[in-house]
């Protein structure tokens, strides 16, 4: 609760650290677990072994808080126009409140985040949504992956997807005959059976 | 262009030159780039047919023309292709993130494996063949019985000191190697990791050269049987392939050794670091962090890109169909993806970077970075590929009925960039080889690496 007081998401450092903690909680978690196995009489590889499944969200936590740190870090030591470090700082705020958000209950299991905390990163969330929009295109125009590289229909840079679509369609082995050479030999005899039966 | 994508560019807030710059090298590297691509999309040699209407073996073929294409055209890029780092970005957009039969094992672990644990002589021997494309290589460790465990790998190599040779031999069926690119029916040299047995005494896994196919006729050598491992899930046009070996002699200068060696008597002379030998894996699990980040990118390009053409339903009757971008669950699906690209692009160059300055030392004697560095390899390979393999799949579903279709690139995007998360290591197991480097850390109370370091500060 004494915590969560100083909770200020709007605030990049502060979400780090909270990436931090719960980094280090799992860890602790999961290293607490591995000495008691031990002094329970289990050998260190068994130990491991028994511990191993909180050991992967233990490593998950330490690599997403790596990655959120670096994506900031980075924003800070970056030299950019102010206009490119605000788009880029709301993407790290995404980033970083969506995790915030998706993994409350290892937030919460560590003391960090409380009910009311994590509606709010669900709503701020939402909030940032807008704020991304008007960029949204651009920021992944900006990867500059050619038409030839995406290899996609619905990707084009020219958003002319329906023309397109018709056109790809068309190559299709398929569409090479109006009838196809199946309709002689399954189709047909089928279509016959069943108006004979009829008469 | 369509009007409705012309629109989202036109209300952008950022300088988007200043971004392109920063995603693409800085400015004289985007630049390079940028001609790199015209050269290929203007060069008709390089056009065929749509993949996603072709067989396997008509794909596997045309993978194999233009990969030959590349490297005989690479030499008249001149300076626009300069080092390792021009080249990957050539071959990516001559094979749009296919297999590059000629390139992608023989570059990516053939020639890492022997600039990193060769001798001199071995180099001069192989490295520079390898370069001028005499010798064709690839990199065969994993077997059909075990992968991601290299120290249950079965394949022995045993020294005779009569001879002065190595027999490398496959002992049972499980033992086979299984897997390896371009292994099948494409190279004709393979480095072979085996069990190193000397004086009786197993050594563990040792790397070795072992020429696999006649270099006048490309048939199989005698005591090899080589093929194709069949269909997968993706990749179709890589021969990924097995290798049987009957009891083949080498000589013992076919053992890699510029780590640890074994004399003419067979005297073993362990590396001065146990884990040297995998440092190509390591390599490896740095560059795929980087590809993750670019696969999600891709994906998230043709999801917005689509969801910003695509009108759907009516909020109101009567009124105009809303673009999908503009629905807020949507954005919700495809927003976090975003920034999620972004993040894993910082962390790749981090990566990378790490790599680069770790290995440099480790060149020079010192070692001190690489338990870091493995670690963190580890770890990063597993949380971005499984992100980036959720997060495809993610994007095709946003695109609705048409992302199903192979015209919207992502069915073959996803089947492409799966196997990451169990090549180069499996990702549980990879994630456990992080955790034991962090709990270490933790129950030893070091503070380790500066990655590390805040698992003992107060919270």
């Amino acid at each position: 609760p004494q915590m969560r007081q100083y909770v200020d998401f709007n605030d990049l450092d502060t979400i780090c650290k909270l990436y931090e903690q719960r980094a280090r909680g799992l860890v602790k978690f999961a290293a607490n677990k591995v000495e008691e196995e031990v002094r329970n009489g289990e050998d260190l590889v068994g130990a491991l072994n028994k511990v191993s499944v909180h050991s992967v969200r233990a490593a998950n936590a330490h690599c997403h808080y790596f990655v959120v740190k670096n994506f900031v870090d980075e924003i800070k030591t970056l030299e950019l126009s102010p206009g490119l470090r605000s788009v880029l700082m709301d993407l790290a705020r995404l980033y970083a409140l969506d995790g915030l958000s998706k993994n409350s209950g290892e937030f919460m299991e560590e003391g960090l985040l409380s009910g009311k905390d994590v509606k709010q990163c669900h709503q701020l969330v939402v909030e940032l949504l807008p704020k991304i929009r008007p960029n949204a295109v651009s920021l992944v125009d900006s990867y500059e992956f050619s038409d030839k590289i995406l290899m996609s229909v619905l990707g084009r840079y020219d958003g002319n997807v329906y023309p397109n679509l018709l056109e790809w369609a068309m190559k299709s082995e398929l569409n090479k005959t109006d009838v196809i050479p199946a309709y002689e030999k399954h189709i047909r005899p089928l279509l016959k059976r069943h108006q004979m039966s009829k008469l | 262009i369509n009007p409705d994508i012309q629109k989202e560019r036109d209300t952008r807030t950022f300088d988007y030159e200043e971004l392109a710059m920063l995603l693409n090298g800085g400015k004289e590297e985007r630049e390079k780039r940028k001609k790199i691509v015209s050269i290929v999309e203007s060069d008709r040699d390089y056009d065929g047919p749509d993949p996603s209407f072709m067989s396997r073996m008509d794909r596997f073929e045309e993978w194999m023309r233009k990969s030959s294409l590349l490297v005989k055209k690479k030499e008249k890029l001149g300076e626009l292709v300069q080092d390792h780092k021009d080249f990957m970005f050539y071959n990516l957009n001559v094979t749009k993130k296919r297999p590059n039969v000629f390139f992608d094992l023989h570059y990516g672990m053939f020639v890492p494996t022997l600039m990193g644990q060769a001798t001199d002589e071995q180099r001069a021997k192989w490295l520079i063949p390898a370069i001028n494309h005499e010798i064709l290589g690839t990199y065969a460790q994993t077997e059909m019985g075990h992968g991601t465990f290299l120290r249950g790998l079965e394949t022995t190599a045993h020294y005779d000191p009569e001879t002065e040779e190595f027999e490398i031999h496959s002992p049972t069926i499980s033992s086979i190697k299984w897997w390896p690119g371009t292994l099948g029916k494409t190279c004709n040299h393979a480095i072979v990791m085996a069990q190193l047995y000397t004086r009786g005494v197993c050594h563990g896994i040792h790397a070795f050269m072992v020429q696999i196919r006649n270099m006048e006729d490309h048939t199989s050598m005698p005591g090899i049987t080589l093929g194709d491992i069949g269909p997968k899930f993706g990749y179709n046009e890589n021969d990924n392939g097995f290798l049987k070996l009957d009891h083949v002699r080498v000589p013992r200068d076919n053992m890699l050794m510029k780590h640890s060696q074994v004399l003419e008597d067979g005297t073993y002379v362990a590396a001065p670091r146990k884990n040297l030998t995998y440092g190509t894996m390591t390599m490896v699990r740095s560059f795929i962090v980087r590809d993750a980040a670019y696969a999600l990118a891709r994906a998230c390009t043709i999801a917005i890109r689509y969801s910003a053409v695509r009108r759907q339903s009516e909020l109101r009757p009567g009124e105009p169909e809303p673009q999908i971008l503009s629905y807020p669950t949507q954005q919700h699906k495809l927003f976090p993806l975003l920034a999620t690209s972004y993040a894993f692009f910082f962390a790749q160059l981090h990566m990378v970077e790490m790599y680069g300055s770790v290995n440099e030392a480790v060149g020079k004697g010192d070692y001190s970075n690489m338990q870091e560095l493995h670690s963190v390899s580890s770890g990063l390979k597993a949380f971005t590929t499984w992100t980036t393999n959720s997060g495809i799949e993610v994007c095709r579903m946003s695109c609705g009925g048409h992302g199903y279709s192979l015209a919207s690139g992502l069915p073959e995007l996803y089947t492409y960039f799966t196997p990451n998360c169990t090549y180069e290591g499996e990702n549980t197991v990879l994630m456990l080889q992080n955790a034991r480097y962090l709990i270490k850390c933790a129950r030893e109370g070091s503070n380790g690496a500066k990655s590390v370091a805040y698992i003992h500060q107060d919270a």
